[in-house]
C-alpha cells in the first residue's frame, strides 16, 4: 500500500494561552480528532486527498470550538463573515470564497466553486448566491454566532470606545 | 482559521482552508486563508500547505507559495521549507505564523511561532497524533 497521510490545524478565538480551560482545550482535542478521523478514513478507503481536506475541514466548520464556520469571529459590525479555499493538487484547479456568510461550509462552497463555476473566486453577496444555486445547506445566522465569540467581540468593541476620539 | 492537507493512495496532494477571520476585523477585510499562494497552496510535484496566523503578514510572504517553491527548486523536505518560510525576511515580515504542510514523499510538517497551535496528523496506519502546543 502506498503512503497517505494527513495533517490538520485548527485554530480557535482564543489566542491568550492563559485564557485556555482544561474543559475548552479538551473539548479542542477532540474536535482535532474526530477531524481527523474523518479526512484518514477517506484516505484508508482509498479515497481522494481533495475529499480528505474537505471532509476534515468540513468537521472543524461544523464544531463550535474552531475559528470557522460556527464559532467564526464577530466583524467589527459583529457579523460572522466566512473565508475558505480549496485547491488540487493534481491539476491546480482551486476555488475560493471570502465575506460569505450564511453558508453552513464555506470550504464546500469553495469546491462548488472550483468544479461547477468557470471562476476561481467568487465573494460577497455573489459566493453566496452561487452557494442557493447550487444547493448548498444554508443556516441562520444564530447558527454560527457562539457566547464565546460574542463575548471576545464585546471586549473588543467597548476597549476601543474607551479610546479617545480624535475625529468630529 | 482550520486547515487541512493530504495525500492520497494515488500520490495526490490536496489542501483546503477556512477561516472565521478576526475579532473585530473590518467588514470585507480579505485574509490569507481564502488566497491561493497566500495562505493555502498545492501542487503534486511538490507539496500542499495551509497556512494560519497574521493573514496580512502571510499574504505579504505569499508564504504557502514560498512553502512550495522551496521544495519543489530547493529540494527541501515539507519541514525545512516550513522552517525556511517561518523565518523568512523576519524583519519585514513580523508577526504570528504557523503551517502545515505534507510533501509528495508523505512527509508531515508543523511549524509555529503562535502563541498556541492547535494540530494533528496521521500517516498510515500509525497511530494519530493530536497536539495543542503552547
Amino acid at each position: 500500500m502506498k503512503t497517505y497521510a494527513i495533517v490538520i490545524h485548527g485554530g480557535a478565538v482564543t489566542m491568550d494561552p492563559s485564557k485556555l480551560s482544561p474543559e475548552e482545550e479538551a473539548a479542542q482535542r477532540h474536535g482535532l480528532q474526530e477531524s481527523l478521523q474523518a479526512g484518514w478514513e477517506i484516505l484508508h478507503r482509498g479515497g481522494s486527498a481533495l475529499d480528505a481536506v474537505e471532509a476534515a475541514v468540513q468537521s472543524l466548520e461544523n464544531n463550535e470550538h474552531f475559528n470557522a464556520g460556527r464559532g467564526s469571529s464577530l466583524n467589527m459590525q459583529g457579523e460572522v463573515q466566512m473565508d475558505a479555499a480549496i485547491m488540487d493538487g493534481r491539476t491546480l484547479n482551486a476555488g475560493a470564497v471570502n465575506s460569505v456568510r450564511y453558508v453552513k461550509n464555506p470550504v464546500s462552497l469553495a469546491r462548488m466553486v472550483m468544479e461547477k463555476s468557470e471562476h476561481v473566486y467568487i465573494a460577497g453577496d455573489g459566493a453566496t448566491e452561487f452557494a442557493l444555486q447550487h444547493g448548498l445547506t444554508m443556516e441562520a445566522v444564530h447558527y454560527f454566532e457562539t457566547e464565546k465569540a460574542r463575548k471576545e467581540w464585546l471586549e473588543i468593541i467597548q476597549e476601543e470606545e474607551k479610546q479617545p476620539q480624535e475625529h468630529d | 482559521t482550520v486547515g487541512a492537507v493530504a495525500l492520497d493512495q494515488e500520490g495526490n496532494l490536496a489542501v483546503a482552508t477556512s477561516t472565521g477571520g478576526i475579532e473585530g476585523q473590518q467588514k470585507g477585510r480579505v485574509g490569507d486563508s481564502p488566497v491561493l499562494g497566500g495562505g493555502t497552496y498545492a501542487a503534486n510535484e511538490a507539496c500542499a500547505v495551509s497556512c494560519t496566523g497574521d493573514g496580512e503578514v502571510i499574504l505579504r510572504g505569499a508564504l504557502a507559495h514560498e512553502v512550495y517553491a522551496l521544495v519543489k527548486y530547493k529540494g527541501l523536505t515539507a519541514s525545512e521549507a516550513c522552517r525556511e518560510a517561518l523565518h523568512l525576511r523576519a524583519e519585514d515580515l513580523k508577526g504570528d505564523k504557523g503551517f502545515i504542510a505534507i510533501d509528495k514523499d508523505g512527509n508531515v510538517a508543523v511549524e509555529s511561532n503562535t502563541n498556541i497551535m492547535r494540530c494533528a496528523y496521521r500517516i498510515g496506519d500509525e497511530q494519530p497524533f493530536v497536539a495543542v502546543w503552547r
